[in-house]
């Protein structure tokens, strides 16, 4: 994925079988956001991979105050880069076991 | 602990930790 400055990794094992999935996002490289970021840390979140958009997701956590409306784009995009990684590697899992 | 919990009016929570150090510096 390319390198938005924000990072999102699980932050739990992931069973394949879960659709409702724990996730971490933190700013690895502030300079690449448009505002600035205001240290918040770590912020971890669960995320529904079958119900939910990660644009809403980003959406909710500038509504919530941890980034900037400006920042929306980087945010949502870092979050959906790292569903469809999760998505593609449960649907890998899935052909090989077949 | 340091970690701090927000919710969203939507319902979705969102709990506040540190950045692990280790990971900071796996780039």
């Amino acid at each position: 994925a390319e390198n938005t400055g924000v990072r999102v990794e699980l932050a739990e094992e992931d069973d394949g079988k879960k659709s409702s999935i724990a996730l971490k996002l933190w700013v690895e490289d502030p300079k690449k956001l448009k505002t600035k970021y205001k240290d918040n840390g770590a912020i971890e979140f669960t995320f529904d991979l079958e119900n939910e958009v990660p644009e809403d997701v980003a959406q909710e956590m500038i509504e919530s105050g941890f980034f900037h409306e400006s920042d929306i784009k980087i945010v949502g995009k870092s979050i959906k880069d790292r569903v469809a990684l999760i998505k593609w590697k449960r649907e890998r899992t899935v052909l090989l076991q077949v | 602990s340091s970690a701090a919990q927000v919710v969203h009016s939507a319902g979705r929570r969102f709990i506040v930790s540190p950045v692990p150090e280790a990971r900071l510096k796996d780039q």
